[in-house]
Parts: C-alpha cells; sequence; structure tokens
C-alpha cells in the first residue's frame, strides 16, 4: 500500500478506496473518516504516516469489544452456532472442539442440522477425527427434538463445552427463523447451570449482506458474539466494523482455513494490521 | 430506493433554476451509492458511472421536465446493457457426452447446483451423469451421491482419491452407461492456492469441458472481482452461476464480475431445493441491483 506524504483530499479518497476495497461500506468508512479528520485536527498533524496510526487506533477501538467469556472455569457451556447457507459452521464447530480440548475441557456436539444431504454424516466425520461424542438423529428428524436430546445428554454427562450446529438457513426465510427460535428455545428451557453463547458464523467474503444477517439473527435469538471465517482469502471481512458499529458484536474467532487447527481468537490489533496490508 | 432518491435530488435542484452538469454529478453521486451498497466492485462503479454520465449531461436529461426519471431510465439500460442481453445458453459440445465442469469458493453452492443443473437437464430430455470429484471435504461424495438417488441421477464416485482420475473415469463411465452430459463437482478452492487450482487445471486438461462454470455466492462483497479474474485467468470461465439469490442480498458481485470478465451469467440459485434454479434474466437482475 502507497500512501501519499502529504496530507491532502487526495490521502483521504485512498484511505476511503481502502475502506471501501474491504467491505466496511460506505456509510461506516464516512463515519470513520470523520472520526479521524477530527483526531488530525487535534493532533495538528501533517504526517500521513502519523494519520494512518490514528485510523488504525479509530478502528481498533471500534472493535475492542468486551466479549463474554469463552472459558468457563467450572461453568458448563453451550455453544448455539447459526448462519446462513455455507459460511462454515460446522467447519468452526470441528475448530472449537479441537479448541476447547486442547483446553482439556470435555465436548459434546449436536448434529442439529437434519435438511442438508450429508450433513450429519460430515459432523460425524469430524467428531470420529476429533473423538468427540456426537448427538444426532436420522436426516429429516425434528431439529427441536435433536436439540432437546443434546442438552439433555450434555446435561446428564457433564459435558463442559456442547456445541450444537444447525442448517445453514437464509435470514430472509420467516419459517426457519421461527424453526431456530424453537431450537434455542430447547436449549434454554433445559440450561440448568450451562451458559449459554449464540454465535453467528459470517464469511469473510460477504458483502453488506452480512448486516442484515446480523439484524436478523439478532432479533431472533440474540446473538452473543460473531465467528468470522475464511480470512484466509483475499477478503479482508471489513463488515464486521459496520457490524461493530451498528450492533457491537464481539468477534470471538477468526476462521483461517479447512483444517481443524484453522482457528485464531480474535485480536483486534492483528485484524487492523492484516486490514491495511 | 434509488429512483426515488433521484426524483427527489433533482426536485431539490430545480428549484435552483435551469440543470447543469453539475447537478448531475449530484445526482450521479446518489448512484455510486446505490451501487456501493448492492456490493458492486468501486472501481466498476466508477467505470460504470462514468458511462452513465456521459449520457446524461445530454440536452435530453438536462431539458427534461423529469429528469430524474431519464436518469433512472439511463442507468436501467446501461445496466441490463452490461448484464448481458439475452439470457445465454449452455454450449452442447458435439461429442458425447458434453462435459460441463464447476468450480468455485469454498460454500458458494457448486455441489447442490451440480444437483439442481442435473435434474433441469434431465427435465430437457438429457441423460446426465454426476461426477463427484471433491476428495477433500468430509462427506461431499456422499452429499452428492444422495442428491443422485433423491433426484434418480447416477453419480460417479471412483476411488474417492484422485480428482483428475474421477473425472476422466466418470466421463468413461458416462459412455458405458449412454449417458450425454457429465456434470464434475469439484472441492471448494481459494483462488490463491497455487496448488488446489494447479489440480484443476488439470482436471481441465482431463476433461476436456464444453463449459467451465464459476458457482458464486450472490451476497459476495468487493473481492468478487479479484477472485473472478483469477478463476478466469487461471482457467477460463465460459459462465457463471450465481447463487442464493431467495436471499435479500442485492447481488452487485454479478456486475462486477460480469464487467471484469465479460463472463455471461447462465443460472441464478433459487433455493435449497433442487427445483431452486433459473435460467438467467438480465434485467431483473439489474432492478435488483438498483434497489
Ligand atoms: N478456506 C476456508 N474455508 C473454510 C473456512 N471455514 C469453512 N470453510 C469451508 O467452507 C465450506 C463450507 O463449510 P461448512 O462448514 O460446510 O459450512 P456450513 O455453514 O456448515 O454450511 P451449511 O451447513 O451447508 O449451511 C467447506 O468447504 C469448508 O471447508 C475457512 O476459515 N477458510
Ligand atoms: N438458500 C439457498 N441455499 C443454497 C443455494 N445454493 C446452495 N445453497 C446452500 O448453500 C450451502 C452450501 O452449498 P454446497 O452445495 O454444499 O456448497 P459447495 O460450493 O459445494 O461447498 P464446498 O464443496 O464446501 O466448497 C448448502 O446449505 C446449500 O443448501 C441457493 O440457491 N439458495
Ligand atoms: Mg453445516
Ligand atoms: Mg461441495
Amino acid at each position: 500500500v502507497v500512501f501519499h506524504k502529504k496530507i491532502s483530499p487526495e490521502f483521504y479518497d485512498e484511505l476511503e478506496e481502502i475502506l471501501i476495497a474491504s467491505d466496511v461500506g460506505y456509510k461506516t468508512t464516512s463515519l470513520l473518516l470523520d472520526k479521524l479528520k477530527e483526531r488530525v485536527k487535534e493532533e495538528k498533524t501533517d504526517e500521513t504516516n502519523e494519520v494512518k496510526e490514528y485510523l488504525r487506533e479509530i478502528i481498533e477501538e471500534i472493535l475492542s469489544i468486551p466479549s463474554p467469556d469463552i472459558i468457563h472455569e467450572g461453568i458448563p457451556m453451550a455453544l448455539l452456532v447459526v448462519g446462513v447457507n455455507g459460511v462454515g459452521k460446522t467447519t468452526s464447530i470441528a475448530k472449537l472442539a479441537e479448541y476447547y480440548r486442547s483446553k482439556d475441557k470435555s465436548c459434546l456436539l449436536v448434529a442439529g442440522d437434519t435438511f442438508r444431504a450429508a450433513a450429519i454424516e460430515q459432523l460425524s466425520v469430524w467428531s470420529k477425527r476429533l473423538g468427540v461424542d456426537l448427538i444426532h438423529h436420522q436426516e429429516g428428524a425434528d431439529p427441536g427434538a435433536v436439540a432437546f436430546d443434546g442438552i439433555t445428554a450434555a446435561n446428564a454427562r457433564q459435558v463442559d463445552v456442547v456445541m450444537f450446529d444447525t442448517a445453514g438457513r437464509l435470514h430472509t426465510k420467516v419459517n426457519l427463523m421461527s424453526e431456530l427460535k424453537k431450537v434455542h428455545r430447547v436449549i434454554t428451557q433445559n440450561l440448568g447451570e450451562r451458559k449459554l453463547v449464540n454465535i453467528l458464523v459470517l464469511d469473510a467474503t460477504t458483502g453488506q449482506n452480512a448486516l442484515s444477517q446480523a439484524r436478523t439473527f439478532d432479533e431472533a435469538i440474540g446473538i452473543d458474539g460473531i465467528i468470522l471465517t475464511k480470512l484466509d482469502g483475499t477478503a479482508k471481512g471489513g463488515i464486521v466494523l459496520a457490524i461493530a458499529v451498528e450492533f457491537g458484536f464481539p468477534i470471538l474467532w477468526l476462521g483461517v482455513g479447512e483444517n481443524s487447527e484453522d482457528l485464531r481468537l480474535f485480536d483486534p490489533g492483528e485484524f487492523v494490521k492484516a486490514l491495511f496490508d | 430506493n434509488l429512483s426515488e432518491k433521484l426524483q427527489e435530488t433533482f426536485r431539490r435542484l430545480r428549484g435552483k433554476g435551469k440543470l447543469g452538469e453539475k447537478d448531475v454529478d449530484e445526482a450521479l453521486r446518489q448512484v455510486k451509492l446505490a451501487l456501493l451498497e448492492a456490493d458492486v466492485n468501486f472501481r466498476v462503479v466508477r467505470s460504470f458511472v462514468n458511462r452513465v454520465k456521459e449520457r446524461a449531461i445530454g440536452h435530453e436529461v438536462l431539458n427534461s421536465l423529469t429528469p430524474g426519471q431519464m436518469v433512472i431510465k439511463i442507468v436501467h439500460e446501461e445496466l441490463t446493457k452490461l448484464m448481458g442481453e439475452k439470457a445465454e445458453k449452455l454450449v452442447i459440445s458435439d461429442r458425447t457426452p458434453t462435459v460441463y465442469l464447476f468450480a468455485g469458493l469454498q460454500g458458494a453452492g457448486k455441489t447442490t447446483t451440480v444437483g439442481k443443473l442435473g435434474v433441469f437437464l434431465r427435465k430437457q430430455g438429457r441423460r446426465p451423469l454426476l461426477a463427484a470429484a471433491d476428495v477433500y471435504r468430509p462427506a461431499a461424495a456422499k452429499q452428492l451421491q444422495i442428491l443422485g438417488e433423491q433426484n434418480d441421477l447416477p453419480v460417479y464416485v471412483g476411488d474417492g482419491k484422485n480428482p483428475v482420475l474421477i473425472a476422466s473415469e466418470a466421463i468413461e463411465q458416462a459412455r458405458q452407461l449412454q449417458r450425454d452430459v457429465v456434470l464434475i463437482d469439484t472441492a471448494g478452492r481459494l483462488h490463491i492456492n497455487e496448488e488446489l487450482m494447479g489440480e484443476l487445471q488439470k482436471i481441465k486438461k482431463a476433461a476436456d469441458p464444453a463449459e467451465i462454470l464459476l458457482v458464486v455466492d450472490a451476497m459476495t462483497g468487493q473481492d468478487a472481482v479479484t477472485v473472478a479474474q483469477s478463476f478466469n485467468e487461471k482457467l477460463g470461465i465460459t459462465g457463471l452461476i450465481l447463487t442464493k439469490l431467495d436471499s435479500d442480498t442485492r447481488g452487485g458481485a454479478a456486475l462486477s464480475i460480469r464487467e471484469v470478465t465479460g463472463c455471461p451469467i447462465k443460472f441464478i440459485g433459487t433455493g435449497e431445493k433442487m427445483d431452486g434454479i433459473e435460467v438467467f434474466h438480465p434485467e431483473r437482475l439489474a432492478s435488483r441491483i438498483l434497489g
């Protein structure tokens, strides 16, 4: 990335381009540049390098949202993993199982996608590879029944972390969102001492539609955190800035590949650095 | 929506007297914002708006009683022209079987699309065979097998180990079973993964497809251009399939990819079931992108 040496309208245009090209979106980009210009005025700086640094700080601050405890010592957890089709929910659950096992937590997976061809088989392959148990019914079973089976098994077996995979669903499909609310209700009504974290999985290649996804899933079940996948590609995932500004959901983990070890804890500083690489 | 914003912009400008080029610029800014919001690539937006401007600063707009409507008309025409003026059919090769190769990023909808297109072609009187050349994703072959079983289409999985071999063996199997079209499903891959892009080139060489179809998720953002250009440079894409258009995504990626590669959009995916596929209609997508 080559920047103009002097602070000029062209310099700000260049910054705008980088942000727009990263899927930050026009509205959030304008907000960021307004904040930046205020800061430049306050600091009375004329160095573009310093201005770049201010922008990094502004973005890092927006992304530094306090997140729910994802490792409770002594308190069992339930993760409900949701999102639209193909974003990486099932693969992210495999990665989470590996993550929690590395922290010596016992895990249970629940195959809540009873609709898509070979969805249960896909999670079953992962569960065998990782040596974790899987609760599943047959294809076509009622997702609420599978969820009930999953949460009661997790409680009976005193598993540290139970993870619920769900079918991909477009947020615009009212019947599928109702189905998700039902699954959520079944889990919340049987949590006992368990802490529930609702995780929305977003694909880093997604553009402005991610805002609509975030809004609708939050309205349906409440979102506690985000997993942003496929950051090993060329997409920057800048939409999470717009989501942070509008909804304040914390980003919990990043997906950076297709294997079970390809999960990183979200670090705002690193994310911002990658944004400007 | 854009139409209302443009009318509002021009109504406000009208109050200042005769319209000039600067006024059209202000209206075009609304077009730019609408296209960016629709996920059209920002460079494509820039060149598209410049083309619209060339037409919009003519007498017909500046002297019109309804300049907002004129600009919308120009934008719509330019968009439809860009999308391709009519639907383009799948190429049928003169050798049997005709082979179609499907490629794209992870999770775009390739496997589901292969199933859908198999059913679509069968309804047209063709005899498809599906080839499961994704050997990496857990239960990928199983996914295609289930779709095949549910829809009465033969699926070739081979040894589940070598995608290049699976592709060529599937074609041989099609000849034996007298199937006249082979649809090859491949693993999702990143355009920047040299090894996997190399594998795709080997599959292409072995299969000699009549079409190489890039499957793209309609909610893809600015990165669509990079991805499509890369697949096009390395493979030569003959057509695009845009999936998940049953969502509320505006689908601007379609415009970006079309502008940058010139590839025709052949089909759109409109649902998870096998009937969720439609032949592409340029004017419909143009209206959707404009919001
Ligand atoms: N490169 C890359 N690929 C990923 C990542 N996460 C998931 N994938 C791939 O994306 C594709 C879809 O992943 P899934 O886990 O099946 O996605 P899903 O959300 O469960 O899909 P549905 O259940 O069909 O809605 C697979 O090919 C995964 O290997 C990631 O971080 N990087
Ligand atoms: N709503 C909707 N869902 C779709 C459409 N096309 C595919 N899907 C869903 O998107 C998800 C991913 O589809 P797949 O066919 O597994 O995608 P893929 O490209 O083969 O994925 P990989 O092989 O992992 O790269 C599944 O949940 C499909 O049901 C569509 O047009 N509309
Ligand atoms: Mg899944
Ligand atoms: Mg697939």
